[in-house]
């Protein structure tokens, strides 16, 4: 028996909301731990990494590990069947081939409950190496899905180079170029609204528009954004989900031929 | 000219 009651619903229309663009199904992996997916795109240039810990369910149950395989774009459009303050329960016997998704007013007085059929996905799970990063920057995270949208207009790819005075991305194409500089803040009122960079080294890396503003999907999910960068390995852009988990996109970077 | 790498080249199939 598998069971997740979330009274903080809304994360989890979130969540779905951050995938369903660059993943059209993945395995949610279910362990007395909590919920785990780990996807690429079709092509293999991101990876999506989700962490929902035990936890931080209201109630969370799973008496043997299971994996279930879900079409994202049936999942999205289930969830999004629940309000933004429901209650969201998911539950599934074991060994079943469906999930039920259980919706409840916070006062009770509306129930609603969606059945969706399972799916046999024959997914290969990766080893991502630990890494210490050259360089780690977090930034508001509505300030990074301004800039990627800004730059997109320019080019197809963005440089982001993260050098001790701060962060500056770029783009190029027919109609000019753009350059973003972003000074670490040196004081702020709220910490949501800080620029801070961790830096061992200078980086520069060229990633492609498309991905990247299809990462910011997930903005809505958390205040702050974490880019974590090293040379010639791939980017990683990190979305906390409340205090129980996270979402992580991993891009590889474009190379010089 | 830049190309775009995949993931392969850098994540192992466990």
């Amino acid at each position: 028996m598998f069971e997740a009651r979330l009274v903080q619903g809304n994360l989890l229309k979130k969540v779905l909301e951050s995938l369903k663009d660059l993943l059209t199904e993945a395995s949610w992996d279910c362990a007395d731990t909590g919920i785990q997916l780990q996807a690429m795109d079709n092509s293999h240039v991101s990876l999506v990494s989700v962490q929902l810990r035990a936890d931080g369910f209201d109630k969370f149950r799973c008496d043997r590990q299971l994996s279930m395989g879900m079409n994202l774009t049936s999942m999205s459009k289930i969830l999004r069947c629940a309000a933004n303050d429901d209650i969201i329960t998911i539950k599934a016997q074991d060994q079943a081939d469906n999930v039920t998704f259980v919706f409840e007013s916070p006062n009770q007085e509306k129930v609603a409950d969606y059945e969706m059929k399972l799916m046999n996905l024959d997914q290969e799970h990766l080893g991502i190496p630990e890494t210490d990063y050259a360089a780690v920057i977090k930034l508001p995270a509505a300030e990074f899905q301004r800039i990627i949208k800004d730059l997109s207009q320019f080019g197809e790819s963005v440089v982001i180079s993260c050098t001790k005075e701060g962060v500056k991305f770029s783009a190029a194409g027919d109609i000019g170029v753009g350059n973003i500089k972003l000074a670490q803040t040196a004081s702020v009122d709220k910490e949501e609204e800080a620029v801070t960079i961790e830096m061992q080294e200078p980086v520069t890396l060229t990633f492609a528009c498309r991905y990247l503003n299809m990462f910011t999907k997930a903005t809505c999910l958390a205040p702050q954004v974490t880019l974590s960068m090293s040379p010639e390995v791939p980017l990683v852009v990190e979305y906390k989900i409340g205090d129980m988990g996270h979402v992580r996109y991993y891009l590889a970077p474009k190379i010089e031929d | 000219m830049s190309r775009q790498a995949t993931l392969d080249t850098f994540f192992a199939v466990r």
